[in-house]
């Protein structure tokens, strides 16, 4: 469809000024309420000295997660969609503009939350993040396939609720690997810190891998 | 735009159907994993003997949702929708002729999940249910006021882990009051049966008020 077409040119160009910049950039994606701001907000304090970020969040309305992403310190930028369900490449372009990328050397994207239309509009990222928490329920990478297809890395959210939520880990890992056999895994929690610290050590290296 | 016309003229030839045959018809919609099926399967138990209900699901991908509907002895029909982020009328138009609807007077329809696109799909139901679970975070109802702006009856799900996520009722309520002012709130949890007696009680004068 032209829409693609267009957007996918886009992305390129897109792609062109953060290799030019030297940005790493990581789109994040999930369904809404899967812990995609509180995720970002923890993590990005525990990158400095070595990766120095800033943030383009999405959203219909209000400007809720721009003011929590920004008590991370990083600078950050709103693109509010309206009734839109996801980003797209020039919305992204427009945005770059706002930001002061002086000193940066990783953006990140929080699309809007949704769990299928994001997965086919590429930002020109280098890196698609999917998150699924622990209370989602174990089968949605085989009930929303295109998006999980699309990950490069797959971040289980609150682990600390797995217990109480009767998560069952074998499941939810061996469904991510039948849809995402490439995808690297995370189990994290934004709330214990859980798995902060092998993310940090992850973004380094597809940070070296890239210079 | 030319698609939601035709879909608004499908949608009233439903109604036109669905009235005819006195059928009560709901709209369950919410973001993935919020508790759609496990809701409906838990409740359609406990509307025997009044309501005898039909269910049709709408899946991108696997028929997990149907096999676990069917648990409830009442007849399913699946709608496979590939990419598709959200049902349309057409779709429940021909779902309709695979359905047996003999003996029966109530139809649930279980939407793709997605806290966006579906909003604007009129299908000819009576009634828009939208789940919002406690593991999503309060400000839902306020960053995507489409959906529940739509809403008849919104259905706080997984009441059984309030506690475990800091759940806050209070800020949650004034949320879904603010963009949802007429809509009727059910708290309920499916694993212990919180709140599910008021709902049947519910859908018994919602039945009674369209004799
Ligand atoms: N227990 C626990 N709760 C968490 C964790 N991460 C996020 N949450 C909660 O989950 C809810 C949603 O978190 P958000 O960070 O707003 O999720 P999001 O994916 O950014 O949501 P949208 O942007 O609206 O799609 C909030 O109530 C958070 O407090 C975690 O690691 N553990
Ligand atoms: N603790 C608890 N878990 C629940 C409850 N209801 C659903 N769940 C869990 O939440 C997860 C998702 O439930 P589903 O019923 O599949 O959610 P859904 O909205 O139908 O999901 P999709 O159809 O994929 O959008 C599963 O792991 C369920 O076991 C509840 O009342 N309490
Ligand atoms: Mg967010
Ligand atoms: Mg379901
Ligand atoms: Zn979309
Ligand atoms: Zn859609």
């Amino acid at each position: 469809r032209a829409i693609l077409e267009k957007n996918d040119r886009l992305a390129e160009r897109n792609r062109g000024f953060f290799r030019a910049r030297g940005l790493l950039v990581l789109n994040f994606l999930s369904s809404p309420g899967s812990g995609k701001t509180t995720f970002i907000r923890e993590s990005v304090r525990k990158l400095a000295p070595e990766l120095k970020a800033g943030i383009i969040v999405g959203d219909l309305a209000t400007d809720n997660d721009a003011q929590r992403l920004r008590e991370s310190g990083a600078p950050v930028v709103q693109i509010t969609t309206g009734t839109v369900c996801h980003l797209e490449a020039e919305m992204v372009g427009r945005a770059l503009q706002r930001l002061d990328l002086a000193g940066l050397n990783l953006l990140i994207i929080e699309n809007v939350g949704n769990l299928v239309c994001p997965a086919s509009y590429d930002l020109g990222e280098d890196l698609r993040i999917v998150l699924l928490s622990v209370t989602e329920g174990e089968d949605k990478p085989l009930k929303y396939p295109p998006m999980f297809q699309s990950a490069d890395v797959v971040i289980i959210t609150k682990m600390d609720l797995a217990q109480a939520c009767g998560y069952d880990r074998d499941a939810a890992l061996a469904n991510i690997r039948r849809v995402a056999p490439k995808a690297r895994i995370f189990e994290t929690s934004a709330k214990t810190a859980q798995g902060l610290d092998t993310w940090r050590e992850y973004l380094l290296q597809q940070q070296q891998a890239r210079k």
